[in-house]
Parts: C-alpha cells; sequence; structure tokens
C-alpha cells in the first residue's frame, strides 16, 4: 500500500526578514515512521 | 505411494518438474533484485520497462484474489497458536512486536494483528507547529515541487502520472506557483471560468488575485510526497498536519501489487488502482492525501466515515467510471483534523 500527499506550502516570500520557503527534511530511500517531520 | 517392492513414498514427475521450475523461478527473481539493488547502490536509477508478466496481471481477477486473502485472514486462530503465527509474520517482514497496543494473545486473527495500534509513546508527534509530519510508516518512494502546468509525479524514470488523475478530476487542486506567476503576468484566469460556481475555496487557494489583498503573504508552491508501506509496517494513517477534510473521493479500481518490481513494470500503478481520495485545506492552503490499496491490502477503512467500505464485489467494474464522492458538511467547516490524528487503516483484502 501507498500514500501520497500532494499540498500547498510557502516557496517564496515577501518580507525577506521572515524567509518562509517550504524544505523538505527527507532523501528518496529513507525509512521514516508516523509522527516524524517530511518537511518544515 | 505405498507398493509392495518397499517404495514407501513416490513423487510424480511433474511434481518435481513444477517444484524444481518454480524454485528457478525463485533464484532468478532473487538475482534480480539483487541487479536492482546494487544498480541503486551506484546511483543508476530504475526505468519503466513494461514486460509480459505484468500485462498478465491485468488477466488475473485481483480484487477477487485480495478479497479471498481478506477471507483466509480473517480465520480466527486458537490462542496458543496466536503468538506463533504473529511472531512468524514479524520475523517474516521485519515487524517491531515490543510496539503492539496489546498482547499477542489478543489479536484473535492475521487481520487483526495487521491493523494493530501501538503502544503509548511509540511513534512521538513532533511537536514544531510549522511542521508537516509523515501520516504512515514507510519509505520514502519520492518526493518534490510540482512545478509543471498539468503537474505530473513520476512513477519511475520513463514514466510519470498525472496528479489530477491521481485525485480526481473533480480535484480542487490548485495552480503551481509557475501557474501563478504566468496568470499574474497577464495569463488567463483560468480558475475563474466556468467552474467559478464549483469550488468557492478553489479560488480563495488559488487566485492571484485573492493572495494580492496580503502582500506580505509568501507565494504558494504544490508539493508532494509519496510513501510506500512494506507489509511489516505499521498500517494505520494518521494525519499530516491539523486540517480540515472537505472532500472524500472514492475510486474503485484495480488492486495490482505496488511493490517495486510493479511500479517498473506497470503503466498508471498508483491511478489504476482502489484508492481514497480526502481532500481539504490547512494553514497553508490546499491538502490532499491519497490513500493507494494493492492486492494484499485491498481495503481501506476510514475511521472518520466508517461506513465507507472498499474492495466491494462488483458484477462489472467500469474503469471509465467516476469516483464515488462525498462532501463533508458543505456548508461548514468539514471534518477537522488535529497533527497525528488516526485517519484510517489499510485492511488485509
Amino acid at each position: 500500500s501507498t500514500v501520497v500527499l500532494v499540498f500547498q506550502a510557502p516557496v517564496s516570500s515577501a518580507n525577506e526578514r521572515m524567509p518562509s520557503d517550504f524544505k523538505f527534511c527527507i532523501e528518496r530511500g529513507d525509512r521514516i515512521r508516523m509522527g516524524e517531520a517530511l518537511g518544515r | 505411494r505405498g507398493s509392495s517392492q518397499g517404495n514407501s513414498f513416490f513423487v510424480p514427475g511433474a511434481t518435481v518438474g513444477t517444484v524444481l521450475m518454480l524454485g528457478a523461478l525463485h533464484a532468478r527473481r532473487l538475482y534480480d533484485d539483487k541487479k536492482i539493488e546494487e544498480a541503486r547502490e551506484k546511483g543508476i536509477e530504475l526505468e519503466f520497462h513494461p514486460d509480459v508478466k505484468a500485462t498478465f496481471l491485468s488477466f488475473l481477477p485481483l480484487r477477487t484474489i485480495s478479497r479471498f486473502w481478506g477471507f483466509l485472514t480473517s480465520v480466527e486462530y486458537p490462542i496458543w497458536l496466536r503468538p506463533h503465527v504473529y511472531n512468524a509474520w514479524a520475523r517474516a517482514f521485519h515487524s517491531n512486536l515490543e510496539e503492539a497496543a496489546l498482547p499477542l494473545e489478543e489479536y484473535a486473527s492475521l487481520r487483526h494483528f495487521f491493523v494493530r495500534t501501538l503502544k503509548e509513546g511509540c511513534r512521538p508527534i513532533d511537536s514544531d507547529p510549522c511542521c508537516l509530519i509523515s501520516p504512515v510508516d514507510g519509505t520514502v518512494l519520492r518526493f518534490g515541487e510540482l512545478k509543471e502546468a498539468g503537474a505530473m509525479i513520476e512513477q519511475v524514470k520513463g514514466f510519470s502520472y498525472s496528479v489530477s488523475s491521481l485525485l480526481g478530476a473533480k480535484s480542487f487542486l490548485p495552480m503551481t506557483a509557475c501557474e501563478n506567476i504566468q496568470q499574474e503576468s497577464g495569463g488567463e484566469d483560468k480558475s475563474m471560468g466556468d467552474e467559478t460556481q464549483k469550488s468557492w475555496w478553489r479560488v480563495s487557494l488559488a487566485s492571484p488575485k485573492v493572495r494580492a489583498i496580503s502582500p506580505e503573504s509568501p507565494m504558494k508552491g504544490l508539493f508532494y510526497c509519496v510513501i510506500y508501506l512494506k507489509p511489516g509496517d505499521y498500517h494505520r494513517i494518521h494525519s499530516p498536519v491539523d486540517w480540515n477534510v472537505l472532500v472524500r473521493r472514492h475510486f474503485s479500481g484495480r488492486l495490482y501489487p505496488l511493490n517495486e518490481r510493479a511500479m517498473r513494470t506497470i503503466r498508471n500503478l498508483y491511478v489504476e488502482n482502489e484508492r481514497v481520495v480526502l481532500e481539504g485545506q490547512w494553514q497553508e492552503g490546499y491538502m490532499a492525501m491519497a490513500a493507494i490499496g494493492a492486492t494484499n491490502i485491498g481495503s481501506i477503512e476510514l475511521f472518520v466515515e466508517p461506513t465507507l467500505h472498499t474492495n466491494r464485489p462488483r458484477k462489472k467494474l467500469l474503469h471509465s467510471e467516476p469516483p464515488e464522492e462525498r462532501v463533508y458538511e458543505p456548508e461548514g467547516n468539514g471534518i477537522m483534523l488535529k497533527k497525528g490524528d488516526e485517519v484510517g487503516a489499510f485492511n488485509m483484502g
């Protein structure tokens, strides 16, 4: 079985002092467990 | 067969031949898997490569096989046998039995054991309010940003499927960041056309006119992440963020296996298979989660909608027919889920 997530997130901000780009914190092939961060 | 000449056991030649053939096929499969593993270690990407065996799968009654598997795994074991069966399962598929919430004797069947809950504290939820968590235990297959118009996700190198096919043609999929930029520079406003009446929140998510009200707010991109669950993994699905689920869509489809070999050899695997899609909105905009079934794990249970039944027998399955859709509280905010809440589970068969 497989789960696919599709979501909107910020890619750039007009406010340079508060960058808000979304970044994944995973790599392909990583084992991940429920509750661990995919991205921030 | 017994005989008076002293031969107490006789295996027919055809049986020996079959066993040898199956052994050879299995050895070939192990060899292929080893080659793939070696290629991956060298950084070589798997490529799409359709084969005859994959075509043969489409002629098999996989949904019936799946339901029969579900029936077999629902058979209750005597209490003394249960730990042996589940220990064997855990050894074969690398499950951690110490995490199971109940003693093994309390799981009446393999099917019951398969969707076991975990002990309190086994899966701490990342408390960072700016993070999006994994909804399942599994292996990350793909992730990234959808930049092109008509967003596509790569199944393997050489073959991709469209996100709108996965989520449904009536999906409220917003535009990608690139499309937003094109619109701002004078392109046609696609979201304000014929579909205006259909999606009040599609407009609010996607239209740069709305975004322009708040120039400090960041530009939104569209991201995806594909996670594969092995048979030994914890098979419950949780909420990745705090969000409001507005629509549920059920696609009654095929039930191909979803393993690595199938990914390389079967086109549109995720788009053809039976799946349940939840769509809604989180603090950053659009959110959708698709749970895709496979032959062995064919049915998807939603705790937010217990009446939904998937992998049902049907006289004739038309793959072109639209998905069955339910809007949760059309006038309200849908169903509110908190990060880490249980949403559903994959069941055997």
